[in-house]
């Protein structure tokens, strides 16, 4: 059962990168329920994540949210900061594709405070870019600007030309 | 404007959608 486990997984993520993506959604919710059998919190964990990122090529956003929320909560339980951080990204961006940018920059800050304990400037920036985005959307230009600023100067920073 | 507006929104997604393309988490 452990084996079917791991290789529902590895089938979900073979489709996936095929672009099969429904039939990817089909194997990750076996393995979703094969982690749940035996208590395993950090294989529940990735069949999320691999679930909400499935959704969010099948253009259906509300149900990515909804993944990548239970990834986060668990991210949080595992005490994994650098998951916890992606989800954090992952859901600012979904967020941003359902056009709500409150929660979208909610999710953006959380993922720009956990960068910036962990000291990732690619994953600050990143924040920093979509939260000017997510601020111009709601005509917050102020903000927007300040997030723009720090974009740039992190993006030379890194030596990011584009 | 709206259409502008969307547009540049767009751009930071679009940039996370292409690396999520190629990422799986692996057993």
């Amino acid at each position: 059962r452990a084996a079917q486990g791991r290789t529902y997984g590895n089938l979900g993520n073979s489709h996936y990168l095929l672009g099969n993506f429904q039939d990817a959604v089909l194997a990750h919710e076996q393995r979703l329920l094969i982690a749940k059998e035996f208590g395993d919190r950090a294989a529940e964990r990735r069949a999320y994540c691999n679930l909400g990122n499935a959704y969010i090529f099948l253009g259906q956003f509300e149900a990515a949210a909804e993944h990548y929320k239970r990834t986060l909560q668990l991210a949080r339980q595992l005490k994994d900061r650098a998951v916890e951080a992606q989800a954090c990204y992952s859901l600012g961006n979904t967020y941003t594709l359902l056009q709500d940018y409150e929660r979208a920059i909610d999710s953006h800050l959380k993922h720009l405070i956990i960068a910036q304990d962990l000291k990732d400037r690619i994953g600050e920036g990143r924040a920093c870019w979509s939260l000017g985005n997510a601020y111009t959307a709601l005509g917050n230009h102020e903000q927007a600007m300040s997030f723009a600023e720090k974009h740039l100067e992190i993006s030379k920073e890194i030596g990011d030309r584009s | 404007k709206c259409f502008r507006m969307h547009a540049i929104q767009v751009d930071s997604v679009q940039r996370w959608m292409e690396d999520l393309r190629h990422m799986t988490e692996v057993e």
